[in-house]
């Protein structure tokens, strides 16, 4: 079924906390939103191969998964 | 594997570690096994060799705490986040957090909690200069993945990380290649109670120490601290070595007293065995512990007050358990007590002087040993051996002489 949109929100905002968290991703406030989304999806291909998920670049059902499995506080990626 | 940015590693070989606090998921023994057990997996690979204390400043602070707890990195509750730590370094590096939000527990099977061996050793990587490692079945990789613990080996990959930092462990292997006979799980002792949360000292600068050898052991100058029988071996204290004699090996084992009791702290001041209940106390300033083998008995330690000594005496020097009489004779300065074991209690008429029934081995006494018959009373590079029956002076040999030099 198609995801019920506020459940999308939900789900944007956790993957941007996990990718901030630990994948050193700082949200740009650009004018673009294309941009944006292009940064963020940046950071969701670095998780997916550290992970070895398949790089879509798009914020899956399963990069979802791997981003809520209990994990370790330190960053995988760090500047 | 993957290290820090510059790589940050101990600059010594010799790390402390202090459990600042518990969590209420566990028994303290508990936790102090895990922690102990996270330790070694590191220890055996490494030169490293870790020291609990109890008190002040360690390398490694461990602690327990929910949410924000006095760095940058709150905890999140329960889930996600388990714990952190950070890399080598003065002040907060090295230090291991671990979210009180999560339910901690010793197993791996049931799934009411994290097993806290498991994160403990992941973090303490961190402690020691490792990041994440995207190699899945790796100790360091970032997910907790349930796993059986019991006989818990390091992954290849953590094995080359941490030997990239640190290099292998010496030839002379930090850990027993052989089990005492019997064995039963470790029980570790209660430590003290939980102190304050995140004593924030200024941070340390990292003092590089030049690590303690063990010397050899036909060094003429070779004294020891404590001597104890356990389960027909001989094992002989030194600061944190051990020199272990068995009959059923013709060679000296080299071990440390982290390989055997991780959570005692080294530098006992005596030892004896009750052989028939294979029993070995330990003694360190005002306080002793028993163990059993590997397993260090519940309730432990306690004060020495117990066994019947004055408030004076501070600590004992020497004791040695004639299995005979069923006496073990404690030595401290020039006097020594008899304690009745099957009564529990000191004999009375004690303290008597030593020189009055040792005549000619002086005092203090390091340490002494019953062995076919004879006590051996070690002092300094000195052993005098004296014929229990008679309590006659029979020879005066090298402390070391038991090493076949």
């Amino acid at each position: 079924f198609p995801v019920a949109p506020e459940k999308e929100k939900e789900d944007m905002q956790f993957a941007k906390k996990y990718l901030e968290n630990f994948y050193d991703f700082k949200e740009e406030k650009s004018l673009f939103k294309a941009k944006d989304l292009n940064h963020m999806s940046d950071k969701i291909r670095e998780m997916q191969s550290f992970f070895g998920l398949e790089v879509t670049g798009e914020l899956n059902h399963k990069t979802l998964d791997m981003m809520k499995q209990p994990r370790c506080g330190i960053p995988d990626v760090r500047s | 594997y993957s290290t820090f940015p510059h790589r940050p590693t101990w600059k010594k070989e010799d790390v402390t570690y202090r459990i600042l606090n518990y969590t209420p998921d566990m028994l303290q023994a508990d936790v102090d096994e895990a922690i102990a057990r996270a330790f070694q997996l590191w220890s055996s690979v490494t030169p490293l060799r870790f020291t609990r204390v109890y008190s002040n400043q360690a390398d490694i602070m461990i602690s327990f705490a929910a949410g924000f707890h006095g760095d940058f990195y709150s905890f999140d509750g329960p889930g996600g986040t388990l714990a952190h730590a950070y890399a080598p370094g003065g002040g907060i590096g090295g230090d291991a957090h671990f979210d009180e939000d999560e339910n901690w527990t010793k197993f791996t099977t049931n799934n009411a909690g994290y097993n806290l061996f498991l994160v403990a050793a992941h973090e303490l990587g961190h402690s020691l200069g490792l990041s994440h490692s995207n190699v899945f079945g790796a100790l360091m990789y970032p997910i907790y993945t349930p796993t059986d613990t019991r006989n818990y080996q390091l992954h290849q990959d953590d094995i080359d990380g941490i030997q990239a930092l640190y290099g292998p462990p010496k030839e002379s292997s930090a850990l027993p290649t052989k089990a005492f006979p019997p064995q039963e799980p470790t029980e570790m002792i209660p430590a003290e109670a939980p102190t304050e949360m995140f004593p924030r000292e200024e941070p340390t600068e990292m003092t590089p120490s030049k690590p303690p050898q063990r010397p050899d052991d036909c060094d003429p100058h070779l004294t020891f601290d404590a001597i104890t029988t356990l389960r027909g071996e001989t094992l002989f204290f030194k600061d944190s070595y051990v020199w272990r004699k068995s009959p059923y090996f013709a060679e000296i084992e080299h071990d440390t007293i982290f390989s055997f009791w991780p959570s005692l702290i080294a530098g006992f001041d005596a030892a004896y065995e009750v052989d028939n209940k294979d029993r070995v106390l330990f003694f360190k300033d005002d306080q002793y512990w028993a163990v059993s083998g590997y397993s260090i008995q519940s309730g432990f330690p306690k004060p020495i007050q117990n066994l019947g000594f004055p408030a004076s005496v501070g600590k004992i020097d020497a004791a040695v358990h004639d299995q005979n009489t069923r006496r073990t004779y404690f030595f401290v300065g020039n006097k020594y007590w008899s304690f009745n074991e099957n009564t529990q209690s000191m004999e009375r008429g004690y303290p008597r002087m030593i020189a009055a029934d040792f005549q000619g081995i002086g005092y203090p006494i390091d340490a002494a040993l019953q062995k076919n018959g004879y006590f051996y009373f070690f002092r300094g590079t000195n052993q005098y051996e004296v014929d229990i029956k008679k309590k006659k002076l029979s020879r005066v040999m090298k402390s070391n002489s038991w090493f076949n030099c």
